[in-house]
C-alpha cells in the first residue's frame, strides 16, 4: 500500500 | 498599469490549458520582468510555478507590480473566444477590479474587448528553495503523455524508475501491469525527439497517475519535457516557454 505525500511536508511556508 | 501585447493568443490559450485543471483560481503577479503564477492545488500535492518572461510578449510594459487574481475557469471561457492567430493583449490599471482582454486579427478588421472580473484571492506561497536532484530526463513531451495516458488505465499509480541505461514507466494495477523502457539517444536532425538521461544516484519513485495526466496537459506547450527526480522528494516536471517556463512541482507516494 502506498500512501500520498503532501507537498506541505517539502515546501515551507512564507 | 499593465499593457501586454502576445504576437499570438496561441500561448496564453495553451497556458490556461495546462493548468485550470490543477488549479482554479490563482494570483497573475505581473512585474517589470513578465507575469509569474505560483500556486497549489487544492489537494497540497501539486504546485505549479508559472514565469512568461516579458521576451514572450511583443509589447509589454508594467510600471508598478500589479497582482491579478483570476478565476481560471472564467478566463478561459474569454481566452477561449480569440483566434490562436490573433493579437491578445492584456490590459489592467494599478489597483485593478478587472482586466481588459482584446482579441486583434492580424488584418486589423475585427477587434474583440472582454472584461474579466477580478477576485481578491489569499496567495498562499510555498518557499522552493534551490533543490538538488538524483536524475534528469528530457525527453518529448508527446512521448511522456502517451505513456502516462496508457499506464493510467492500469492503475492510479506511476513509477518511475530511473537507471543508469534508461528509464521505465511502470504501472501495476487490478488487471494487469504494464511498463515503458526508454533508454537514451540522441537525434541529430531532431533534437527534440532526443532522450536525455542524467543518473547521479538511481531512482524509484511512485506518483498519483492521475496529478501526472494533469501534469501532460502543457505538452502543447514545448516540444520536450524536462523531469527532475530525487529519492523521497517532490519531482519536478518542466515545459520551456519560449521565454519563461511552466513548473509542476509533484510529491511522490510513499510505501506505508
Amino acid at each position: 500500500n502506498v500512501s500520498q505525500a503532501s507537498l506541505i511536508e517539502f515546501f515551507l511556508k512564507n | 498599469m499593465l499593457e501586454g501585447k502576445f504576437e499570438e493568443s496561441s500561448l496564453m490559450k495553451k497556458v490556461v490549458d495546462a493548468i485550470k485543471d490543477s488549479v482554479k483560481l490563482c494570483n497573475f503577479n505581473c512585474t517589470e520582468h513578465g507575469v509569474t503564477v505560483q500556486a497549489v492545488d487544492d489537494s497540497r500535492v501539486l504546485l505549479i510555478s508559472l514565469l512568461i518572461g516579458e521576451a514572450s510578449f511583443e509589447e509589454y510594459r508594467c510600471d508598478r507590480n500589479i497582482t491579478l487574481g483570476i478565476d481560471l475557469e472564467s478566463f478561459n471561457k474569454i481566452i477561449k473566444n480569440g483566434n490562436s492567430s490573433d493579437f491578445l493583449t492584456l490590459i489592467a490599471e494599478d489597483s485593478p477590479d478587472n482586466v481588459l482582454i482584446i482579441f486583434e486579427d492580424k488584418k486589423k478588421d475585427r477587434v474583440s474587448e472582454y472584461s474579466l472580473k477580478l477576485m481578491d484571492l489569499d496567495s498562499d506561497f510555498l518557499q522552493i528553495d534551490d533543490m538538488e536532484f538524483d536524475a534528469t530526463i528530457t525527453m518529448p513531451s508527446s512521448e511522456f503523455a502517451k505513456i502516462t495516458r496508457d499506464l493510467k488505465t492500469l492503475s492510479e499509480s506511476l513509477q518511475i524508475i530511473v537507471t543508469k541505461e534508461n528509464v521505465k514507466f511502470s504501472s501495476d494495477g487490478d488487471f494487469g501491469t504494464g511498463n515503458v523502457v526508454l533508454k537514451g539517444f540522441v537525434d541529430m536532425d531532431k533534437p527534440d525527439e532526443s532522450i536525455k538521461i542524467d543518473m547521479a544516484r538511481p531512482i524509484n519513485l511512485t506518483f498519483g497517475a492521475k496529478y501526472i495526466a494533469d501534469i501532460v496537459k502543457g505538452t502543447s506547450l514545448s516540444e520536450s519535457v524536462t523531469i527532475k527526480l530525487a529519492d523521497k522528494s517532490p519531482a519536478l516536471f518542466e515545459y520551456k516557454l519560449p521565454s519563461g517556463f511552466l513548473r509542476f512541482y509533484l510529491a511522490p507516494k510513499f510505501d506505508e
